[in-house]
Protein backbone atom coordinates (compact mmCIF):
# COMPACT_ATOMS: atom_id res chain seq x y z
CA UNK A 1 0.00 0.00 0.00
CA UNK A 2 1.20 3.55 -0.65
CA UNK A 3 2.04 5.79 2.29
CA UNK A 4 -0.57 8.33 3.41
CA UNK A 5 0.27 11.91 4.42
CA UNK A 6 -2.19 13.95 6.45
CA UNK A 7 -1.65 17.65 5.82
CA UNK A 8 -1.93 20.55 8.24
CA UNK A 9 -4.33 23.22 7.03
CA UNK A 10 -6.43 23.69 10.10
CA UNK A 11 -6.37 22.50 13.66
CA UNK A 12 -9.91 21.22 13.70
CA UNK A 13 -9.12 18.33 11.38
CA UNK A 14 -12.58 16.83 11.08
CA UNK A 15 -12.03 16.35 7.36
CA UNK A 16 -9.01 14.18 8.14
CA UNK A 17 -11.03 12.15 10.63
CA UNK A 18 -13.62 11.48 7.94
CA UNK A 19 -10.91 10.37 5.52
CA UNK A 20 -9.40 8.12 8.17
CA UNK A 21 -12.82 6.58 8.89
CA UNK A 22 -13.42 5.79 5.22
CA UNK A 23 -9.95 4.31 4.69
CA UNK A 24 -10.37 2.20 7.80
CA UNK A 25 -13.73 0.91 6.63
CA UNK A 26 -12.23 -0.19 3.33
CA UNK A 27 -9.31 -1.92 5.02
CA UNK A 28 -6.63 0.57 4.02
CA UNK A 29 -5.81 1.45 7.59
CA UNK A 30 -5.57 -0.81 10.61
CA UNK B 1 -0.67 -0.94 7.25
CA UNK B 2 0.81 1.84 5.10
CA UNK B 3 3.41 4.30 6.27
CA UNK B 4 1.76 7.37 7.77
CA UNK B 5 2.96 10.93 8.00
CA UNK B 6 1.32 14.11 9.19
CA UNK B 7 1.79 17.69 10.30
CA UNK B 8 -0.38 19.87 12.54
CA UNK B 9 -3.89 18.46 12.84
CA UNK B 10 -2.79 15.75 10.42
CA UNK B 11 -0.15 14.52 12.86
CA UNK B 12 -2.82 13.77 15.44
CA UNK B 13 -4.93 11.92 12.90
CA UNK B 14 -1.93 9.89 11.73
CA UNK B 15 -0.90 9.05 15.31
CA UNK B 16 -4.45 8.15 16.34
CA UNK B 17 -4.78 5.94 13.27
CA UNK B 18 -1.52 4.15 14.10
CA UNK B 19 -2.65 3.64 17.70
CA UNK B 20 -5.95 2.13 16.53
CA UNK B 21 -8.27 4.90 17.72
CA UNK B 22 -11.68 4.53 16.06
CA UNK B 23 -12.29 7.72 14.02
CA UNK B 24 -15.96 7.67 14.93
CA UNK B 25 -16.82 8.23 17.73
CA UNK B 26 -13.46 8.42 19.57
CA UNK B 27 -11.53 10.57 17.06
CA UNK B 28 -14.43 12.95 16.56
CA UNK B 29 -14.89 13.22 20.33
CA UNK B 30 -11.38 14.65 20.63
CA UNK B 31 -12.19 17.32 18.06
CA UNK B 32 -15.66 18.08 19.43
CA UNK B 33 -14.39 18.38 23.01
CA UNK B 34 -11.65 20.82 21.96
CA UNK B 35 -14.16 22.83 19.93
CA UNK B 36 -16.62 23.00 22.85
CA UNK B 37 -13.89 24.21 25.19
CA UNK B 38 -12.91 26.97 22.80
CA UNK B 39 -16.54 28.03 22.40
CA UNK B 40 -17.07 28.12 26.17
CA UNK B 41 -13.99 30.24 26.75
CA UNK B 42 -14.77 32.42 23.77
CA UNK B 43 -18.18 33.31 25.28
CA UNK B 44 -16.38 34.87 28.25
CA UNK B 45 -14.20 37.08 26.06
CA UNK B 46 -14.97 40.28 24.20
CA UNK B 47 -14.34 38.47 20.92
CA UNK B 48 -17.27 36.08 20.76
CA UNK B 49 -16.81 35.21 17.12
CA UNK B 50 -13.23 33.99 17.44
CA UNK B 51 -12.34 30.56 18.75
CA UNK B 52 -8.90 29.48 17.61
CA UNK B 53 -7.62 33.04 17.36
CA UNK B 54 -8.71 34.29 20.79
CA UNK B 55 -5.48 35.96 21.95
CA UNK B 56 -3.61 33.96 24.54
CA UNK B 57 -5.92 30.98 24.29
CA UNK B 58 -4.17 27.69 23.59
CA UNK B 59 -5.87 25.04 21.47
CA UNK B 60 -3.12 22.52 22.11
CA UNK B 61 -3.89 22.79 25.82
CA UNK B 62 -7.56 22.20 25.06
CA UNK B 63 -6.89 19.08 23.03
CA UNK B 64 -3.89 17.48 24.76
CA UNK B 65 -5.79 15.69 27.53
CA UNK B 66 -8.51 14.14 25.38
CA UNK B 67 -5.99 13.20 22.69
CA UNK B 68 -3.78 11.41 25.24
CA UNK B 69 -6.85 9.70 26.66
CA UNK B 70 -7.88 8.37 23.24
CA UNK B 71 -4.39 7.03 22.51
CA UNK B 72 -3.93 5.40 25.93
CA UNK B 73 -7.38 3.77 25.83
CA UNK B 74 -6.82 2.38 22.35
CA UNK B 75 -3.61 0.75 23.60
CA UNK B 76 -5.45 -0.85 26.54
CA UNK B 77 -3.80 1.40 29.11
CA UNK B 78 -5.16 3.04 32.22
CA UNK B 79 -5.32 6.78 32.64
CA UNK B 80 -4.26 8.86 35.62
CA UNK B 81 -7.09 9.61 38.02
CA UNK B 82 -8.96 12.90 37.89
CA UNK B 83 -7.13 14.15 40.98
CA UNK B 84 -3.76 13.25 39.44
CA UNK B 85 -4.65 15.06 36.22
CA UNK B 86 -5.76 18.15 38.14
CA UNK B 87 -2.43 18.26 39.94
CA UNK B 88 -0.26 20.71 37.99
CA UNK B 89 2.87 18.87 39.17
CA UNK B 90 1.67 15.50 37.86
CA UNK B 91 4.41 13.87 35.82
CA UNK B 92 2.94 12.62 32.55
CA UNK B 93 6.23 11.00 31.63
CA UNK B 94 5.68 8.26 34.20
CA UNK B 95 4.77 5.80 31.48
CA UNK B 96 4.36 2.90 33.87
CA UNK B 97 1.22 4.56 35.19
CA UNK B 98 -0.52 3.94 31.88
CA UNK B 99 0.16 0.20 32.17
CA UNK B 100 0.57 -0.26 28.41
CA UNK B 101 2.05 -3.48 27.07
CA UNK B 102 5.44 -2.40 25.59
CA UNK B 103 5.20 -5.05 22.87
CA UNK B 104 1.77 -3.81 21.82
CA UNK B 105 3.13 -0.26 21.67
CA UNK B 106 6.02 -1.38 19.47
CA UNK B 107 3.62 -3.23 17.14
CA UNK B 108 1.43 -0.13 16.76
CA UNK B 109 4.38 2.25 16.44
CA UNK B 110 7.21 0.29 14.78
CA UNK B 111 10.27 2.33 13.91
CA UNK B 112 9.80 4.36 10.71
CA UNK B 113 6.05 3.71 10.37
CA UNK B 114 4.78 7.08 11.61
CA UNK B 115 6.50 10.30 10.60
CA UNK B 116 5.43 13.46 12.46
CA UNK B 117 6.66 16.71 10.90
CA UNK B 118 8.04 19.65 12.89
CA UNK B 119 9.54 23.04 12.10
CA UNK B 120 12.84 23.97 13.73
CA UNK B 121 12.24 27.49 15.01
CA UNK B 122 15.90 28.47 15.11
CA UNK B 123 16.55 27.27 11.57
CA UNK B 124 13.42 29.05 10.36
CA UNK B 125 14.23 32.37 12.05
CA UNK B 126 17.96 32.32 11.37
CA UNK B 127 17.45 32.30 7.62
CA UNK B 128 17.54 35.74 6.03
CA UNK B 129 15.52 36.54 4.11
CA UNK B 130 13.00 34.15 5.69
CA UNK B 131 12.08 31.20 3.47
CA UNK B 132 9.00 31.84 1.39
CA UNK B 133 5.90 29.98 2.55
CA UNK B 134 5.59 28.99 -1.09
CA UNK B 135 8.75 26.92 -0.92
CA UNK B 136 8.56 23.25 -0.03
CA UNK B 137 10.74 21.37 2.42
CA UNK B 138 12.89 24.28 3.54
CA UNK B 139 15.88 23.59 5.74
CA UNK B 140 13.76 24.00 8.89
CA UNK B 141 11.83 20.75 8.32
CA UNK B 142 12.38 18.09 11.01
CA UNK B 143 10.56 14.86 11.76
CA UNK B 144 10.23 12.11 14.33
CA UNK B 145 9.70 8.52 13.21
CA UNK B 146 10.50 6.43 16.29
CA UNK B 147 8.92 6.66 19.71
CA UNK B 148 9.72 5.24 23.13
CA UNK B 149 6.25 5.63 24.60
CA UNK B 150 2.90 7.40 24.40
CA UNK B 151 4.33 10.65 25.75
CA UNK B 152 6.79 10.84 22.86
CA UNK B 153 3.87 10.55 20.43
CA UNK B 154 1.70 13.09 22.28
CA UNK B 155 4.55 15.60 22.62
CA UNK B 156 5.48 15.37 18.93
CA UNK B 157 1.82 15.89 17.92
CA UNK B 158 1.39 18.87 20.25
CA UNK B 159 4.42 20.71 18.91
CA UNK B 160 3.60 19.68 15.34
CA UNK B 161 0.37 21.65 15.94
CA UNK B 162 1.90 24.56 17.86
CA UNK B 163 1.81 27.99 16.26
CA UNK B 164 2.79 30.68 18.80
CA UNK B 165 -0.09 33.04 19.50
CA UNK B 166 -2.48 31.03 17.32
CA UNK B 167 -2.82 27.46 18.60
CA UNK B 168 -0.62 27.99 21.65
CA UNK B 169 0.77 30.64 24.00
CA UNK B 170 2.59 33.49 22.30
CA UNK B 171 5.71 34.09 24.37
CA UNK B 172 4.96 32.31 27.61
CA UNK B 173 2.40 32.77 30.32
CA UNK B 174 3.16 36.38 31.18
CA UNK B 175 2.28 37.75 27.78
CA UNK B 176 -0.78 35.57 27.36
CA UNK B 177 -1.98 36.51 30.86
CA UNK B 178 -1.83 40.17 29.91
CA UNK B 179 -3.66 39.56 26.67
CA UNK B 180 -6.32 37.52 28.43
CA UNK B 181 -6.83 40.29 30.94
CA UNK B 182 -7.04 42.85 28.14
CA UNK B 183 -9.77 40.79 26.50
CA UNK B 184 -11.67 40.32 29.76
CA UNK B 185 -10.62 36.76 30.57
CA UNK B 186 -9.28 36.47 34.10
CA UNK B 187 -5.83 34.92 34.46
CA UNK B 188 -6.91 32.62 37.27
CA UNK B 189 -9.85 31.42 35.22
CA UNK B 190 -7.52 30.63 32.34
CA UNK B 191 -5.22 28.71 34.67
CA UNK B 192 -8.04 26.59 36.00
CA UNK B 193 -9.50 25.77 32.62
CA UNK B 194 -6.56 25.57 30.27
CA UNK B 195 -3.35 25.39 32.28
CA UNK B 196 -1.30 26.48 29.29
CA UNK B 197 1.49 24.07 30.04
CA UNK B 198 1.13 21.56 27.17
CA UNK B 199 3.75 23.45 25.17
CA UNK B 200 6.26 23.42 28.02
CA UNK B 201 5.67 19.73 28.72
CA UNK B 202 6.02 18.83 25.04
CA UNK B 203 9.10 21.05 24.76
CA UNK B 204 10.84 19.18 27.58
CA UNK B 205 9.97 15.83 25.99
CA UNK B 206 11.21 16.90 22.54
CA UNK B 207 14.44 18.23 24.02
CA UNK B 208 15.12 14.79 25.47
CA UNK B 209 14.10 13.11 22.19
CA UNK B 210 16.45 15.42 20.28
CA UNK B 211 19.29 14.53 22.63
CA UNK B 212 18.58 10.83 21.98
CA UNK B 213 18.63 11.34 18.21
CA UNK B 214 14.89 10.69 17.69
CA UNK B 215 14.33 14.03 15.91
CA UNK B 216 15.73 13.96 12.38
CA UNK B 217 16.69 16.46 9.73
CA UNK B 218 14.10 16.56 6.94
CA UNK B 219 16.64 16.60 4.13
CA UNK B 220 19.37 14.27 5.36
CA UNK B 221 17.42 11.93 7.64
CA UNK B 222 20.24 12.26 10.17
CA UNK B 223 19.49 13.00 13.83
CA UNK B 224 19.04 16.77 13.97
CA UNK B 225 21.56 17.22 16.79
CA UNK B 226 24.20 15.41 14.72
CA UNK B 227 23.22 17.34 11.61
CA UNK B 228 23.65 20.63 13.47
CA UNK B 229 27.11 19.62 14.62
CA UNK B 230 28.13 18.72 11.09
CA UNK B 231 26.83 22.00 9.71
CA UNK B 232 28.62 23.98 12.42
CA UNK B 233 25.55 25.13 14.37
CA UNK B 234 26.54 25.60 18.00
CA UNK B 235 24.06 25.20 20.84
CA UNK B 236 24.99 26.44 24.27
CA UNK B 237 23.67 24.75 27.38
CA UNK B 238 21.91 28.04 28.17
CA UNK B 239 20.15 27.83 24.80
CA UNK B 240 18.87 24.37 25.61
CA UNK B 241 17.72 25.42 29.06
CA UNK B 242 15.77 28.43 27.77
CA UNK B 243 14.58 26.94 24.53
CA UNK B 244 11.52 24.97 25.58
CA UNK B 245 9.88 25.64 22.22
CA UNK B 246 12.52 24.74 19.69
CA UNK B 247 9.88 23.16 17.47
CA UNK B 248 6.81 24.73 15.91
CA UNK B 249 3.97 23.51 13.70
CA UNK B 250 5.33 21.14 11.04
CA UNK B 251 3.04 22.71 8.44
CA UNK B 252 5.09 25.91 8.55
CA UNK B 253 8.04 24.11 6.95
CA UNK B 254 6.13 21.58 4.87
CA UNK B 255 2.37 21.85 4.43
CA UNK B 256 2.07 18.64 2.43
CA UNK B 257 4.43 16.05 3.94
CA UNK B 258 5.33 13.16 1.67
CA UNK B 259 7.54 10.08 1.81
CA UNK B 260 7.72 9.78 -1.97
CA UNK B 261 5.78 10.39 -5.17
CA UNK B 262 3.42 7.55 -4.30
CA UNK B 263 2.28 9.09 -1.01
CA UNK B 264 -1.42 9.91 -0.95
CA UNK B 265 -1.79 13.48 0.29
CA UNK B 266 -4.85 14.21 2.44
CA UNK B 267 -5.82 17.87 2.40
CA UNK B 268 -9.05 19.65 3.41
CA UNK B 269 -8.10 22.38 0.91
CA UNK B 270 -8.98 21.74 -2.71
CA UNK B 271 -6.31 22.12 -5.34
CA UNK B 272 -4.14 20.26 -7.82
CA UNK B 273 -1.31 18.12 -6.51
CA UNK B 274 1.46 16.17 -8.14
CA UNK B 275 0.83 13.25 -5.77
CA UNK B 276 -2.41 11.26 -5.65
CA UNK B 277 -4.63 13.30 -3.34
CA UNK B 278 -7.79 13.04 -1.32
CA UNK B 279 -9.23 16.57 -1.14
CA UNK B 280 -12.53 18.39 -1.77
CA UNK B 281 -13.45 18.76 -5.42
CA UNK B 282 -12.69 22.17 -6.88
CA UNK B 283 -16.36 23.17 -7.10
CA UNK B 284 -18.94 21.96 -4.65
CA UNK B 285 -22.31 21.35 -6.37
CA UNK B 286 -24.24 23.34 -3.75
CA UNK B 287 -21.73 26.19 -3.58
CA UNK B 288 -23.73 28.80 -5.46
CA UNK B 289 -26.87 28.00 -3.50
CA UNK B 290 -25.05 28.34 -0.18
CA UNK B 291 -23.45 31.65 -1.02
CA UNK B 292 -26.77 33.48 -0.94
CA UNK B 293 -27.39 32.13 2.58
CA UNK B 294 -23.95 33.09 3.82
CA UNK B 295 -23.95 36.86 3.49
CA UNK B 296 -21.75 37.62 6.50
CA UNK B 297 -19.05 35.11 5.68
CA UNK B 298 -15.53 35.54 4.45
CA UNK B 299 -16.51 33.79 1.23
CA UNK B 300 -19.19 36.40 0.53
CA UNK B 301 -16.70 39.22 1.12
CA UNK B 302 -14.16 37.56 -1.15
CA UNK B 303 -16.73 37.08 -3.88
CA UNK B 304 -17.99 40.65 -3.55
CA UNK B 305 -14.69 42.48 -3.55
CA UNK B 306 -12.43 40.20 -5.59
CA UNK B 307 -14.71 38.69 -8.24
CA UNK B 308 -11.76 37.89 -10.50
CA UNK B 309 -9.87 35.67 -8.05
CA UNK B 310 -7.87 33.06 -9.97
CA UNK B 311 -8.97 29.48 -9.52
CA UNK B 312 -5.58 28.37 -8.26
CA UNK B 313 -2.14 29.67 -7.36
CA UNK B 314 1.13 27.82 -7.37
CA UNK B 315 2.00 26.79 -3.84
CA UNK B 316 5.11 24.75 -4.48
CA UNK B 317 6.37 22.35 -7.14
CA UNK B 318 4.05 19.66 -5.84
CA UNK B 319 0.82 21.61 -5.43
CA UNK B 320 -1.43 24.38 -6.69
CA UNK B 321 -4.05 25.49 -4.19
CA UNK B 322 -7.58 26.44 -5.11
CA UNK B 323 -8.64 30.01 -4.32
CA UNK B 324 -12.33 29.25 -4.40
CA UNK B 325 -15.34 29.83 -2.21
CA UNK B 326 -15.27 26.30 -0.86
CA UNK B 327 -11.76 26.79 0.48
CA UNK B 328 -12.60 30.22 1.88
CA UNK B 329 -15.53 28.71 3.74
CA UNK B 330 -13.40 25.81 4.99
CA UNK B 331 -10.75 28.17 6.37
CA UNK B 332 -13.42 30.35 7.96
CA UNK B 333 -15.00 27.32 9.63
CA UNK B 334 -11.63 26.18 10.94
CA UNK B 335 -10.65 29.46 12.60
CA UNK B 336 -13.98 30.99 13.56
CA UNK B 337 -16.77 29.55 15.64
CA UNK B 338 -17.61 26.08 14.40
CA UNK B 339 -20.62 24.31 15.86
CA UNK B 340 -20.88 20.54 16.11
CA UNK B 341 -23.06 20.38 13.02
CA UNK B 342 -20.40 22.14 10.92
CA UNK B 343 -17.69 19.83 12.26
CA UNK B 344 -19.73 16.72 11.43
CA UNK B 345 -20.30 18.18 7.97
CA UNK B 346 -16.51 18.38 7.53
CA UNK B 347 -16.24 14.76 8.69
CA UNK B 348 -18.85 13.74 6.11
CA UNK B 349 -17.05 15.63 3.35
CA UNK B 350 -13.81 13.83 4.15
CA UNK B 351 -15.59 10.48 4.13
CA UNK B 352 -17.37 11.22 0.84
CA UNK B 353 -14.24 12.53 -0.90
CA UNK B 354 -12.33 9.41 0.13
CA UNK B 355 -15.10 7.19 -1.18
CA UNK B 356 -14.93 9.09 -4.48
CA UNK B 357 -11.12 8.74 -4.57
CA UNK B 358 -11.30 4.98 -4.00
CA UNK B 359 -14.18 4.48 -6.45
CA UNK B 360 -12.45 6.40 -9.25
CA UNK B 361 -9.45 4.09 -8.91
CA UNK B 362 -11.42 0.88 -8.50
CA UNK B 363 -9.99 0.36 -5.01
CA UNK B 364 -13.16 -0.34 -3.06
Amino acid sequence: LPSIGFSGAGFLGCYHVGVSACLQRHGWLG
Amino acid sequence: VPLLTGVSAGSMIAAATAAGVAPEPDGMDVVLTAARRTRELSKKSLLPTFDALTPGYSLIDAVEGTFREAIVKSLGGTLPSQSQQQNRDYDYTLESLYDIDPQLFQRRFPMGSLRIGLTDKRALLSTFPPPSPLSSLPTAYRYVDSYRNVEDVVAACMLSSYIPGVTGPLLGDNISDKLLEAFNIGGSEKDEEAGNDAMKRAGRQLREMTRLGLVKDGKTGLPSAQSETETGIERSSQDEEDDSTQYWDGGIADVFPTFDDNTIIVSPISGMYSNPTICPSMQQPNEVENQSLDNSSVSYLLRSYVPSLPATFRHCPKSSLGLNMGNARAVKDMILSSDDEQLYQRFKEGYDDTTRFLNERGLT
